[in-house]
């Protein structure tokens, strides 16, 4: 269980969430922490039965959806780090920390640029994922002109700022970085009630 | 169409990056 300070320094941090709503976020986080391993803590295959329903199995994104929620980097998504991240796909959350959470996301390789050769990887995933099948050369023509759109100084990968001009021109490019769940979410989590150190 | 869409408009209908599943446990 959380103490009140503990929850309104969650709250206060994260700009978008009230207590309730942290103690809401509360029960959907134990319930997903102890699926698997009942430590309190969610572990990677913890995240990946909540996304699949499933244990077992590969996604390109699974290992940098949980890295970037792993803030400190010890193999678990604790509570805080959880409220942190889900805090960027509140509907209020700044434009700004979507932009750049979605840039983390999509730099497999981590190296501050999201290049040609990742974007080629990912969309392969998708595609083998939808079952659609495209040519080679429909598919390189799709990152030509992708890449023709983004990548304004023609040096083949994708940096910060390019990222962040190409996804204002293209806002729907955003539309996964936002989870409407989020506004609504002691609604969707009542059990917190039963919990709650404070009315808000 | 997925020949119609750029790059990061089929990137961002995978799955895995669909954290709504998330609320549904």
């Amino acid at each position: 269980s959380l103490g009140l300070r503990d929850l309104a320094h969650l709250a206060d941090e994260s700009r978008c969430f009230s207590v309730n709503e942290v103690e809401a976020l509360f029960e959907l986080y134990k319930k997903i922490s102890c699926s698997i391993i009942d430590d309190g803590l969610i572990h990677k295959e913890e995240l990946q039965l909540a996304l699949f329903k499933t244990p077992s199995g590969q996604n390109l994104f699974l290992d940098r959806v949980f890295d970037l929620f792993d803030e400190k980097k010890n193999g678990v998504i604790e509570f805080d780090e959880f409220i942190h991240a889900l805090s960027v796909f509140h509907p209020l959350a700044p434009v700004e920390d979507k932009i750049n959470f979605a840039f983390r996301l999509y730099d497999l390789r981590q190296t501050g640029f999201i290049e040609r050769e990742e974007v080629m990887q990912m969309v392969i995933a998708i595609l083998m994922e939808s079952r659609v099948k495209l040519s080679d050369d429909l598919l390189e023509a799709i990152l030509d002109k992708t890449f023709e759109d983004a990548d304004t100084d023609r040096d083949g990968k994708i940096c910060q700022e390019e990222w962040k001009e190409f996804v204002l021109r293209h806002p729907n490019l955003l539309k996964n970085m936002t989870l409407p769940y989020l506004r609504d979410i002691t609604t969707a989590f009542p059990s917190f009630v039963f919990n709650t150190a404070v009315e808000d | 169409q997925p020949a119609s869409m750029n790059a990061f408009e089929l990137i961002s209908l995978n799955r895995g990056l669909n954290l709504d599943n998330l609320f549904e446990t």
